[in-house]
């Protein structure tokens, strides 16, 4: 565990956190993007599989399960919940697009040949463009409110932080994942222009259209 | 048996 790890680990935790809590105080989902979320409970369920493989640390499977009991919390009110706040017409991204071709890539760039390690690659190709609905969404109805704009944001310096969690591991300890790498750089690239716009417009106290 | 990697991060 090195601080870029662990920073990105918490602005991850606390990307989840502000979208629960928003669609809690607010008693709505609008403006976020249901098929993201489904996708991002799909790669949390691939990837966590090992949760009943192998024990690595009370952290790492804590934060697993909080994980994958918020990503499916966060469906549960949005579908059933707040259904009636789901802004559905505005959410069309056909999710078919990412998952056929990322399960194809999973079966061909794989560590090895097993199911668990080709759900494991499955998910990180997944996450990687999970939140492609979301920013379809975002793009598509022009504009994102504050508290949407700072998930987002937290979201994506998540894996941001993970690439220099991953040079720092490089160095010190030679560990190197060329999957994930990759994976992490295309989710981070994914996330620049809003990155942009997120400074140079929200964080001056705009709304971000 | 050579060695699983076991991954620890999330």
């Amino acid at each position: 565990m090195n601080i870029f790890r662990l920073i990105g680990d918490l602005s991850h935790l606390f990307a989840i956190l502000i979208l629960l809590l928003k669609i809690w105080k607010t008693r709505s989902c609008a403006g976020i993007s249901g098929r993201s979320q489904i996708l991002f409970a799909l790669v949390f369920a691939t990837r966590y599989l090992d949760l009943f493989t192998h024990f690595i640390s009370l952290y790492n499977t804590l934060m697993k399960i909080f994980y994958l009991c918020s990503s499916f919390g966060t469906i549960y009110l949005m579908y059933v919940k707040f259904k009636a706040t789901y802004d559905r017409n505005h959410d069309t991204f056909r999710v078919e697009f990412l998952l056929i071709p990322v399960a194809i890539l999973s079966l061909i760039f794989n560590h090895e040949f097993d199911v668990l390690e080709i759900l494991w690659t499955f998910s990180i190709y997944l996450e990687s463009v999970a939140i492609l609905p979301q920013l379809f969404m975002v793009s598509k109805t022009g504009e994102a409110e504050s508290i949407t704009s700072h998930y987002l944001f937290a979201l994506g310096a998540y894996r941001g932080l993970y690439i220099l969690n991953w040079i720092y591991r490089y160095y010190t300890e030679g560990f190197f994942d060329l999957i994930a790498v990759i994976a992490g750089i295309v989710q981070t690239v994914l996330y620049c222009d809003f990155f942009y716009l997120y400074i140079t417009k929200v964080l001056k106290g705009k709304r971000l259209t | 048996d050579e060695a699983e990697e076991v991954k620890d991060e999330l």
